[in-house]
């Protein structure tokens, strides 16, 4: 079983190495990947390690190759269709955000609860009744940017309608069934990391 | 220099304990802390040996000791106020969400380029024109929610204003002076771990 930590710095490799490819970049060491990201150099090869053997001691690792072999583990090579419940501010921003769609994920079905909201359209994708949630949906992934209040509601019906992956904005912890992936997302605790760098700053 | 891995644990086991706590729960092993988190039990003693000895051994952790501790590394016992430039979508979401507060996180400040949204109150704050920003802000943490083309000239107001430490969601990577720390958010992250867990399931 790889630990949730080395999944959780794919996407951060990943964009760095998209971000060098962009410069014409073509070798990185690990030394190079690991001060990006701010972890040890043995850290960076042990991640890669779970996945196989790749780049050559020495020489670093070509960029091409690791952009298409981590793009390969995380499937960003695929589209992958995901279905939003609540269009508020926090909904809009997600449906409007470019760098989804350019890693693959297309926000195509949008629901809510308040009719004055229903038929606006946002991007592609048109706003509909959460009453009219199908019973099969036939996409994978849900985002929830409803109140806590709706949290567990609206994760019964996203289940009901087979969405298995849900990432969870609300702040409210939901109970799903065995076999369907929540992950949850809280700002503040970005804030609270930028905020112990900023008092313990050490000016370098 | 304790390992930013370790930094960006500490809000998931605060949080983690606040909950249980709110459940009337005393005591807790560093084994049950850590499958909360998805790491090892010996990875959880090792984040905070970093912060000196808590817990005994065979009995576990106080929770109340530990809350107090992780509290305190935090600095979330002190009020801690953030100006937010960008009041859109994303930003008026920021500005209404409860959580910040809750942990002592206060955008007092909201600035904006378009005249149409100044003016507009949002919870206690008025938003303003960004021409207005002073020349000491004296408020230590900033937010970028503008678009990418605006990220950089939003950073260099802020920090010619005082602000030394940024959270950026606008995805384009900002420069700043020796000093000032930032921290780029990027939710297109959230939902790359989500479906590798999502094709990777393994049902319990
Ligand atoms: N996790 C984070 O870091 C973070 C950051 C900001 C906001 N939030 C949270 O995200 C959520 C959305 O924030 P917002 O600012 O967009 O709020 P909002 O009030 O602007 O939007 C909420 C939307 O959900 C809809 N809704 C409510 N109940 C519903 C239901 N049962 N079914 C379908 N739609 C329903 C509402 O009609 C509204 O359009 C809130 O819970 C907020 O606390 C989380
Ligand atoms: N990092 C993430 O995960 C994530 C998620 C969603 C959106 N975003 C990004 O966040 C940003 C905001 O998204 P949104 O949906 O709120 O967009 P929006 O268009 O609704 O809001 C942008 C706001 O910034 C203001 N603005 C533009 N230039 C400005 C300047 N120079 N000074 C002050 N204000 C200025 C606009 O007037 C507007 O009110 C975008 O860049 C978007 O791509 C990031």
């Amino acid at each position: 079983k790889i630990p949730e930590r080395t999944i959780t710095r794919l996407p951060i490799y990943y964009n760095f190495l998209l971000e060098i490819q962009k410069n014409d970049i073509r070798m990185i060491s690990s030394q190079e990947m690991a001060r990006k990201v701010g972890i040890k150099a043995s850290q960076f090869r042990k991640d890669l390690s779970y996945f196989g053997e790749f780049g050559t001691q020495g020489l670093g690792y070509s960029v091409e190759h690791l952009i298409e072999k981590i793009g390969g583990i995380l499937h960003l090579n695929y589209r992958h269709n995901a279905v939003i419940v609540g269009v508020g501010n926090l909904g809009t921003a997600l449906m409007n955000y470019p760098h989804f769609g350019e890693w693959g994920f297309h926000i195509v079905r949008a629901y809510d609860l308040d009719t004055s909201k229903v038929g606006r359209k946002i991007g592609y994708t048109t706003v509909k009744d959460i009453r009219e949630l199908p019973r099969d949906i036939m996409i994978p992934l849900g985002i929830i940017a409803v109140p806590p209040s709706s949290a567990q509601e609206v994760a019964n019906l996203l289940v009901a309608s087979g969405v298995r992956g849900i990432l969870n904005f609300t702040g409210s912890r939901i109970e799903v069934p065995n076999g369907v992936v929540v992950r949850s997302v809280d700002l503040t605790y970005e804030l609270a990391v930028l905020n112990y760098y900023l008092s313990h700053f050490v000016p370098s």
